[in-house]
């Protein structure tokens, strides 16, 4: 077996080809969220530098999150040319359990939404990135003065454990997925593969 | 937020105008390390908190927007 070497140069075994389309979705709750705006005029206008065909929706209700992703998946699905990858971007509270809070104040679950782009047929083998931006429950990280050998004033952060994660994550990824997976995909390839998710805040945690 | 936006969003929009081309992991790691230095005070403003992103990742091949 030939030992994998990370020095090898890009190419087209080694990096996605991005020369067709790109889109990007944001989706954005701004009412009761002072300054949400400068993070969507920021993202926006990256997205747009970087060549994403970027739809913005301020203010969506949970099901208008859910509706927003299906007419994202249909818009996909029925394009004509390569889709090359897509970025979605979810801003809103958060809820205790890691939900995401419409401007209706009704949950929806971020993991549900990233789901429907799994069975978009035209994103199989495409990069598809995801971005949250919310409290993943209400769990605080703080700081701590070191204490013992590691002390001599310096700081490092430690996990506050105010309550347990495991009460914190109880509706995990899993469990909201169960029996959603994709049908279709073409043989050999999974689902599940080509994503990035990025979440401001790690599970259980409150987002700054 | 209040003021200029999130530490997030506002840290990976400035790190990848910065960087164009690069890998995106990469560059997720610059900006999450950046988070991570960041001192916060949190709602009750009382105490410094520390904020962390969390990553994952199912690419297979290596992500370079520019």
């Amino acid at each position: 077996v030939e030992p994998w070497r990370p020095e090898l140069a890009p190419g087209p075994n080694t990096q996605y080809d991005l020369s067709k389309t790109r889109a990007a979705l944001l989706l954005a709750v701004i009412q009761g969220r002072p300054g949400a705006q400068h993070d969507v005029e920021a993202l926006g206008g990256l997205c747009r530098a970087l060549g994403f065909e970027t739809t913005v929706r301020m203010d969506p209700t949970a099901q208008a999150f859910r509706e927003e992703l299906a007419q994202f998946q249909k818009q996909l699905d029925t394009c004509r040319g390569p889709v090359s990858c897509v970025l979605v971007a979810l801003m809103a509270h958060g809820g205790p359990q890691g939900q995401l809070l419409g401007a209706d104040g009704q949950e929806v679950q971020p993991e549900a939404l990233m789901q429907e782009l799994s069975c978009c047929r035209v994103l199989w083998g495409r990069p598809k990135v995801f971005l949250l931006q919310a409290c993943r429950g209400d769990v605080l990280q703080m700081y701590a003065e070191a204490q013992g050998p590691l002390g001599n004033g310096n700081f490092f952060p430690c996990w506050s454990l105010k309550r347990t994660l495991e009460s914190a994550s109880s509706n995990s990824f899993s469990e909201v997925t169960a029996g959603s997976s994709c049908r279709g995909a073409p043989p050999g390839r999974s689902d599940q593969a080509d994503i990035l998710t990025v979440y401001s805040a790690a599970e259980g945690y409150v987002a700054y | 937020r209040d003021d200029k936006g999130s530490d997030f969003i506002q840290t990976l929009v400035e790190v990848l105008r910065a960087n164009p081309g690069r890998d995106l992991l990469e560059l997720l790691t610059e900006v999450n390390r950046r988070v991570c230095e960041q001192d916060v005070l949190g709602p009750d403003c009382d105490e410094l908190r520390k904020a962390c992103l969390e990553i994952r990742s199912s690419l297979r091949h290596r992500l370079c927007l520019q």
